[in-house]
Order: structure tokens, then C-alpha cells, then sequence
């Protein structure tokens, strides 16, 4: 997050740290972000697995404020499913239907419980979403500045604007990369936004006054640069693609 | 009745605790 503030992940509980394993045996290596959508499931981005779809390969923390540190009240879990979607594709930019599902268990075979630090995302109803103009939130551990090589160790949040797909679909912003599945926020100044490593993390807008998983952190231009919005996954139109994963399964709040 | 979005696992969506620990 390039700007914003350092946060505590009780401001953001439902956040999800997804880690690689390192063959060799060191540190976890951060990998994405993620958002729990229900007891058993976290949200992210293709992008983040498409390399690597092995789902052994990958650990997912619940209630860390602090990367790769223990965090009192966090929860650490194995993939027991990695579900890509079948129609991701790469453009010269843009990445296509860039959300992916993450089947979450405890080595015990469980799935989250509820705390101070872990909680849910509502999911929009089908097809709505946030007013241009409205406010969202982002939140992750990827990089303060598109220069950086280094994440913070702390967790950061900020907020951004959502924009109209008229304005980002001007040439000078991404043209025709932009396409009605995929939302673009930004700040009016262009001092924050989402950078590398905040990928698969959540755009958190309020609909019906609710907090609401609008969108998946997936692409942009560089971080924070003038007339280059953060492009998310537009969560409202894969419902039917979650729904048919996931399941009829309680706990997904829609 | 719990409100609609309470899950039978406790989870409210959206809802944060009310303030932070620190």
C-alpha cells in the first residue's frame, strides 16, 4: 500500500496473509492477500497462483498484523482446495477474471472461528456495487512505493475512490484494457494506492451500509502514478462462479 | 432469530470488534 496508514487487523479481520513454503525448509515467503468470505473460504487473485497452482505449496494465515511474526489470536491454515477461474487470461496489462477460491482447514481438519482479529467480508449482491465517488478501503503487506523491493512488516490500509469505467476506459488511463468485470479506484491526488503484494486483497466499499468485498486487488500501471488507477476484480459479477464452488454453503453472506 | 447475517458458526460479515486492542 503506497500511502494510507499502518494498521491492526482488527480493522480489517477478515484479511487473509497467503505465504509460499520454501522448499528448503527457511521463512514462509509472503506471496498475496486474501479475504474470507466464509468460515471455510478466502477470496484472491489467479495472478497470485497461476505459476504455482499447487496447493500444497501454500500456507494462509487469518489475524496477523505483523508479516511472517507470530501474532497472538492468529490462525493458520493449510489449502485444501485451490480453485483458479478456468477463464484467466493475461493482456499486454490486464489480468481477466483474476479471482481465485482457497479452501482453508487448521491441521485439525477446521475451519475459522470467529474473534476479535477474524470475521467474514459480506459479498455484494449480485451485479451492484458502490456509487462512483464512494470511498473503499484497501489493505495488505505489498510495497509503499513501486520502487521498493522490500514489504513493510506491518499491515497498511488506505482508502480510494472508486472511478466510472468512462473515465478509466480514456486513453490515457487504459484505454480499451478496461472491461465491465474489472473496477478502478484510485485517490483524487494520486498519492496512495495498492502496489506489488497487495494483489488478492480485498477493496472493501459499503453497500447498504454494510462492508462489502467489491473488488480484488488484480492490476495497474506502476503504484500511485497520475492517470493510472488500481484495477480490481469486479466481485459482483463472479457470484455465480463463487456460488457454484462454494456451494449453497451457510456462512456466505450475500 | 439472529439478524441475517450472523452464520451459524458466529461470523457477522463486515462487522469489526468495537474498537482495537491497541
Amino acid at each position: 500500500i503506497v500511502g494510507g496508514e499502518f494498521t491492526v487487523v482488527e480493522n480489517q479481520p477478515w484479511f487473509a496473509a497467503i505465504y509460499m513454503k520454501n522448499k528448503g525448509g527457511g521463512p514462509l515467503s509472503f506471496k498475496c492477500g486474501g479475504s474470507l468470505i466464509s468460515a471455510c473460504w478466502v477470496a484472491s487473485a489467479t495472478h497470485c497462483f497461476i505459476n504455482i497452482p499447487n496447493k500444497e505449496d501454500y500456507v494462509v494465515y487469518l489475524g496477523q498484523s505483523k508479516r511472517n511474526s507470530y501474532n497472538p489470536g492468529e490462525m493458520k491454515f493449510e489449502v485444501e482446495q485451490l480453485i483458479l477461474h478456468e477463464d484467466y487470461r493475461e493482456d499486454t496489462l490486464a489480468y481477466h477474471n483474476d479471482i481465485a477460491l482457497l479452501k482453508i482447514r487448521t491441521s485439525t481438519g477446521q475451519c475459522a472461528q470467529p474473534s476479535r482479529s477474524i470475521q467474514t467480508i459480506c459479498l455484494p449482491p449480485r451485479f451492484v456495487d458502490a456509487p462512483v465517488g464512494s470511498d473503499c478501503e484497501i489493505t495488505g503487506f505489498g510495497q509503499e512505493s513501486h520502487t521498493d523491493y522490500l514489504y513493510p512488516k506491518n499491515l497498511k490500509m488506505s482508502v480510494v475512490k472508486l472511478i466510472s469505467h468512462q473515465e478509466c476506459k480514456q486513453p490515457h488511463y487504459y484505454g480499451s484494457e478496461i472491461n465491465y468485470k474489472m473496477l478502478c479506484a484510485a485517490d483524487p491526488e494520486w498519492k496512495t494506492d495498492s502496489c506489488m503484494g497487495d494483489s488478492g486483497g480485498p477493496l472493501i466499499c459499503n453497500i447498504n451500509d454494510r462492508p462489502t468485498l467489491s473488488g480484488i486487488v488484480s492490476w495497474g500501471r506502476g503504484c500511485a502514478e497520475k492517470n493510472k488507477p488500481g484495477v480490481y476484480t469486479r466481485v459482483s459479477f463472479f457470484l455465480s462462479w463463487i456460488h457454484s464452488h462454494i456451494g449453497e454453503e451457510n456462512g456466505l453472506a450475500f | 432469530k439472529k439478524p441475517s447475517s450472523v452464520d451459524q458458526r458466529g461470523f457477522q460479515c463486515g462487522q469489526k470488534a468495537l474498537r482495537p486492542r491497541f
